[in-house]
Formats: C-alpha cells, structure tokens, sequence
C-alpha cells in the first residue's frame, strides 16, 4: 500500500508491513502521531511506539500496548487498527478529541517483535521472546511473567522450557525494560492497557495476589461499563474481574507493576475468541474485535480523563 | 521450522476441585510439553491444553482414568495453521 488508507486491515501482516505502516502513518499526520524508538529487542528489532499527541509537555497519558504475546496475532492486527482509528476520528469524535487535547496516547503495536518474526517464520505458537537461557536448549522467556511484581512467584515458572517462565530476573528482557524505563521516565502515565488474546475478559491486578486493590470497586465498575459498551457492538460476551480470580493466579504480570508504580488504570484484555479457533483466529474477525475492543478502550480512555488525580 | 502436525487443542472441564487440582498437576507435567492456553481457575471456566502428538496418549489417558471430561477443540493444529496461510496467501495475492 502506498498509504495508510489503502492498507488492508482485514488481514494478517508481517512485521515489516507494519514497520511500514507506522512511518506511514507518521508521514501522513506530522502534527498528531510521532514515532519514539524505545529500545531495542534481543535480536536488534526497534521497539516503536506511536505517539497521539496535540501538543503541550509531559502531559498526562494513556499507554496501549498490543502483542506482547506474538503468537496472539488479532492484538497486533487490532493495533494496528486502532492506530488508523486514532488518526481518522480525531478532530470528527468528540470524544476522542477530547482526550486528546488533554492527554497524549503511546501505543506500543509489536510489544515481542523477534517473537512475532519468529510466529511468522518458524513456529506459529511462538509465545514468548527470543532471547537464549543459559545452560538450557530452551529459547525465550514469556515477558508477561517478567515484570517486578510478585516475581517467580506461583503462576509462573522457573524452567526456561516452560510457556511461563519468568525469566532469570524481573526485566531481563530488553522488551520489558524498554517499557519499565519509558514509563519511569515518563511519570505521568494515567492509565495503561495491555492487550492479549484469547478467552474474552477485560482484567485488572492483581494476578500475583488475591489481596485486592484499594481501587478495585472503582476498576470492576468501569471494566463493567467497558465491557457492557464492547458487548453493545455484535454481542461478544466478556466476563471481568481480577487476575487471580478471572483467569488464573500468575505472576510478574504487566499490569500488576503498572498499577503498583501508581498507574490507577491498569488493565489487561484478552481478545475474541472463546475457543474454537484459539490463537488461529481467521482473518475475517479482525475486524469485528478491533471494532468491538475499541468501544471497551474509549470507555476507560474517557473515564481516565475525566477523572483525573 | 516447527510444525504442530498432530497436535491437538484440548478443551477439559473439571467437575470439582479435586478435578481442577488434577489439572494444576497435569499442567505443571513438564515432560509432556503442554502449551496450557488457558489455565484451571475454577469449575465454570474450561481448560484449553495444547497437546503434542507425542503426549496425546498419556494426556488423554490421564484424564480419562480420573473420569474428567474433555473435548477436542482443534484436531489437527497444523491443519489449521495451513488453512490460515493459505488464507494469507489468498489475501497477498488479492492485494497484488
């Protein structure tokens, strides 16, 4: 495609087409969207994020962040989507031009780029990243268990062969560090949302303890209004709730270290589908998720702007 | 490159929690290989096992000699995988 709008978003890309994408995308919306290169991956590949911005410093913000798990491949093809979203109803959707004349937006659309490379040239189920383990033959470590929040405690593993291991230390993976330095240095984040497929839930922390939040009643009130708007679209039935109780305890998860560095809106979904198809979720439902997932997005973007602390 | 010719998905639902208990055991079986896509939590909410064909037997064994039900939700993974390139190709092609 020569530009973002005749970019297929119905279908699957490579990595590359996406790379291609967001300079697209910058090219065409100079005075909104910027590319920042966070760091780098194991295996050299630059970590882009997309910056919404109007203008002003330092501004409060919302963090996106799709395909951390690579083999999850709606989240990456969503992102993308909401990316175009993003540029398309700004200045049309009040909404949304609300929220970005107060706040900026960072989406993150290839969060385990080698992983991604990896599902699309070696091994479609490739999970994890791609960084070796010493003295084991088993690559990678799943980056949703790396994170300094109840690290290698139960709900992840300690064997480099295993789906969920933790890795030898909290951040040791150049994917996850990228992201913990980028929102340190930030300091002003306000909400951040990661996104994972599939099992239809929209969670909030914590995953590493059953211990609640203090902010839980006001996190499950909005995760209900987030999902009641997703399910208005084609009906998709989601449940919400907390990790621990919603899905299984797991531990060193994104979102329970966002919400512990005072990040109140901290929440993780996982995309369409309940089962049928797992991970190999046919083209023709791309779509309809992103569609669907960004009613649930606008909902919680539009409660953190309004509700301010 | 890894092919997944044989493997299957696995959907288990536990009657109980001496049942979910089993499926903590059998998920953490590092031998077998699983890929647990969705892990046991409760009752209510089944369980998705990826299972390689080298460990079908046993998997299916163990749950059967526990009396935990369980059906199959993708028979072939790698059927399903070369329907979604053909897919692809189809769409790259189309676009070209």
């Amino acid at each position: 495609p020569r530009n973002t709008d005749a970019f297929d978003y119905s279908n699957y890309h490579t990595i590359n087409e996406i790379y291609s994408f967001q300079d697209m995308l910058v090219a065409e919306n100079p005075q909104l969207v910027s590319k920042i290169v966070i760091g780098q991956s194991y295996q050299g590949r630059p970590l882009n994020v997309l910056k919404f911005s109007t203008g002003g410093t330092n501004r409060p913000a919302i963090w996106i962040d799709t395909g951390i798990h690579s083999r999850e491949w709606v989240t990456q093809a969503s992102g993308t989507w909401f990316a175009k979203k993003i540029v398309t109803d700004y200045g049309s959707d009040p909404t949304l031009t609300a929220i970005l004349n107060r706040m900026d937006i960072f989406l993150e659309i290839v969060t385990n780029p080698d992983g991604f490379y990896y599902t699309q040239n070696n091994n479609r189920m490739w999970r994890k990243t791609r960084q070796p383990n010493s003295g084991s033959s088993c690559v990678g470590v799943d980056p949703n268990r790396n994170w300094d929040a109840g690290f290698g405690g139960p709900g992840s593993s300690k064997n480099p062969c295993s789906e969920t291991y933790s890795g030898r230390s909290a951040h040791s993976e150049s994917e996850v560090k990228s992201i913990v330095d980028f929102v340190k240095s930030h300091g002003n984040m306000k909400a951040f949302v990661s996104i994972h497929a599939y099992s239809q839930m929209l969670l909030y922390p914590y995953g590493y303890t059953s211990t609640p939040t203090k902010d839980q009643k006001e996190l499950h009130a909005l995760a209900s209004k987030a999902v009641k708007n997703l399910t208005s679209l084609y009906g998709t039935r989601y449940r919400y709730g907390s990790i621990i109780n919603t899905i299984y305890q797991a531990s060193g998860g994104t979102i329970d270290w966002t919400y512990n560095q005072g990040i109140k809106y901290s929440y993780t979904f996982e995309l369409r589908d309940t089962g049928r198809y797992g991970f190999i979720l046919p083209a023709n439902q791309i779509l309809p998720t992103a569609k669907e997932t960004w009613l649930a997005m606008m909902t919680i973007m539009e409660h953190t702007n309004a509700n301010t602390y | 490159k890894d092919t997944f010719e044989g493997d299957q998905v696995l959907r288990i639902t536990a009657k109980d929690e001496s049942q979910l208990a089993l499926l903590h055991d059998l998920s953490e079986m590092e031998m077998l290989h699983l890929d647990v896509w969705r892990g046991p939590t409760d009752v209510a909410t089944p369980v998705d096992i990826r299972v390689p064909f080298h460990s079908l037997k046993s998997v299916k064994a163990y749950l059967e000699a526990r009396d935990v039900q369980y059906t199959i939700m993708i028979e072939d993974l790698q059927a399903v995988l070369d329907e979604e390139q053909t897919q692809m190709r189809m769409a790259s092609r189309a676009a070209e």
